[in-house]
């Protein structure tokens, strides 16, 4: 349990970081 | 009484861990419990891999955090210089 | 009284200490008859290992929820500051007849993943 409960949040973090990375860039081309 | 109720829940809990270790003393004569205490071994090193990855990715997140940060305030001055403009 | 509540004291001090060498004897006996090898340990040193990846685990949990909470917040900051940047500089160009390029596929991509 403690394994699977570590894989979902380790998918939801890496999922949450890849949208921030595209987040940041939309942001930055808008600004420009 | 609070002082004693935490005197009895610090004494059951020793006993509690005796009788755990006793438990597994009796580990080593079965086979399959052998098996067994391997496989969580095992398990425990998977996991382990499992949080660095996991503390990886906070940390990761804490800097784009960061980034999002600046990038915010960047904004709101941009907004404050349209707003002077107009 | 204070004689009963003293001899109480030793009583509950005897005790612990009873229990503390209990499980050192046991801990002891296990660890000599599983001696650890490099790819076997031995069952005290699973359950103590065990218990370090739980505490571990709550650790970083209770570190990355307030994370995310805090970057949905700072997007969703980012996002209203601007639209309202975007639609002042519409209005400042209405105003100004100022005709700038209108925003290109790409920017217009950006702007519908924002929104």
């Amino acid at each position: 349990t403690l394994k699977d409960n570590i894989n979902i949040l380790l998918d939801k973090a890496r999922l949450e970081n890849q949208e921030s990375i595209g987040f940041i860039k939309a942001t930055k081309i808008l600004m420009n | 009484s609070s002082d004693l109720e935490q005197l009895c829940s610090h004494v059951n809990e020793k006993i509690d861990n005796i009788k755990k270790t006793l438990s597994l003393r009796n580990l080593g004569q079965e086979p399959a419990l052998k098996t067994m205490l391997n496989k969580i071994g095992d398990e425990i090193i998977v996991v382990n891999e499992l949080l660095n990855k996991f503390e990886l990715e906070i940390q990761f997140q804490e800097q784009t955090n960061a980034s999002l940060k600046e990038l915010c305030e960047s904004l709101e001055e941009d907004y404050k210089d349209v707003e002077h403009l107009k | 009284m204070e004689a009963e509540v003293d001899k109480l004291e030793l009583m509950f001090q005897k005790a612990d200490s009873d229990l503390d060498y209990i499980q050192y004897r046991l801990e002891y006996e296990i660890k000599t008859n599983h001696p650890d090898s490099p790819s076997k340990k031995n069952p005290i040193t699973l359950v103590k290992e065990l218990s370090a990846i739980k505490s571990r685990y709550q650790t970083l949990y209770a570190r990355f929820k307030p994370v995310a909470v805090e970057q949905k917040e700072t997007k969703s900051r980012i996002c209203a500051t601007l639209n309202k940047t975007m639609t002042m500089i519409q209005e400042l160009q209405k105003q100004t007849d100022l005709e700038l390029s209108p925003l290109t596929e790409e920017e217009k991509t950006m702007t519908e993943q924002l929104k």
